[in-house]
């Protein structure tokens, strides 16, 4: 997977993602974008797998974004996940209530950085507020980092991918450094929801895995939108 | 991309009993083919010993995890035709990964 969580000149945030996964062939078939609605209004909105009832991506209108990546070889096999299970979210799982129970960004943060979960992850939440921006590098326990937007500092967008930020990704997979090049020759003027879907087109940030593409703007909920990547 | 493609939008409402919300979602899909589909996916991911201990966990759901996730589950076990035990192992797929 790849996320990106990146502020415009005027300090509106976007975010953006790739889903990769195994068994793409099914699983483009089974992709729906769903409205949860509460009191006949749309409490929160996210993209998942038919028959999957956790979210890897969502919003919660006017308030925040969110999305997973898996974050790999941080446990050991089925014995701790089966036990720890019995004490933890699932990491998608932890989506859906954070949407549903959040009321801004700060909250989200919280709730996505110090709930018990039962794999580590990266979470990436974006904001309504210039800065509200941030990669949670998760273990099982709580969060091992926390990396955020510091656009004083001309930090206007993170990148994640399936690697600790702090670390070099591995060079057969490496899609981090073609994100920052393209995301750098865009510019932080003309990001926007369009230029940030061709960002995450490039390949190999867009590769065969890859089985949608999802942009949302917390501020801009009815933009929310996601496509089927057809095999590139 | 000109050929990417929009998925369904389904709706949910969260204020009807959890069994049930998924039902109008998978009435837009063909149940042979999900069945087929769960099938290929657990197979390929969860070792076949997993399989007893998650179904046996299943049938208890409720003792450990979220109330309205576990009957989200058995709705769905219940519309597709499978047993809670592979609907829960579904679930847990993605997160079978990162082990």
């Amino acid at each position: 997977c790849t996320s990106i969580v990146a502020q415009d000149s005027n300090g509106t945030i976007y975010h953006g993602r790739n889903l990769d996964f195994g068994f793409e062939d099914y699983l483009r078939n089974y992709t729906i974008d769903v409205e949860f609605e509460k009191n006949n209004e749309v409490k929160y909105k996210g993209t998942t797998f038919i028959g999957y009832v956790g979210l890897w991506t969502g919003q919660s209108p006017h308030k925040f974004t969110v999305s997973g990546n898996r974050r790999a070889g941080q446990d050991s096999w089925w014995k701790s996940a089966i036990a720890s299970l019995l004490r933890g979210h699932l990491v998608s799982w932890l989506i859906r209530d954070t949407l549903m129970e959040a009321e801004d960004f700060e909250s989200a943060v919280l709730q996505l950085a110090k709930t018990p979960i039962i794999a580590g992850v990266y979470y990436i939440i974006g904001g309504v507020l210039p800065n509200e921006g941030v990669v949670i590098t998760r273990d099982r326990s709580g969060p091992a980092d926390i990396w955020q937007l510091d656009s004083l500092n001309e930090e206007w967008f993170l990148v994640e991918t399936n690697y600790d930020h702090w670390t070099s990704p591995p060079p057969l997979d490496d899609r981090r450094t073609p994100a920052i090049k393209a995301l750098n020759a865009t510019g932080q003027k003309n990001i926007n929801n369009d230029t940030l879907y061709k960002v995450l087109s490039v390949e190999p940030v867009l590769n065969v895995h890859t089985i949608y593409t999802t942009i949302m703007c917390a501020a801009q909920p009815d933009q929310y939108l996601t496509r089927i990547r057809m095999n590139p | 991309c000109a050929r990417d493609l929009a998925p369904p939008l389904v709706r949910v409402n969260l204020d009807t009993d959890p069994q049930y919300r998924w039902v109008p979602a998978l009435s837009l899909f063909d149940p042979d083919s999900m069945r087929e589909c769960l099938k290929v996916i657990i197979s390929a991911l969860v070792p076949e010993w997993i399989h007893p201990i998650i179904r046996s966990l299943a049938e208890e759901l409720e003792r450990f995890i979220h109330k309205d996730y576990a009957e989200e589950i058995r709705g769905l076990s219940r519309a597709l035709g499978v047993s809670v035990g592979d609907a829960f192992l579904l679930n847990l797929c993605y997160e079978v990964t990162t082990f």
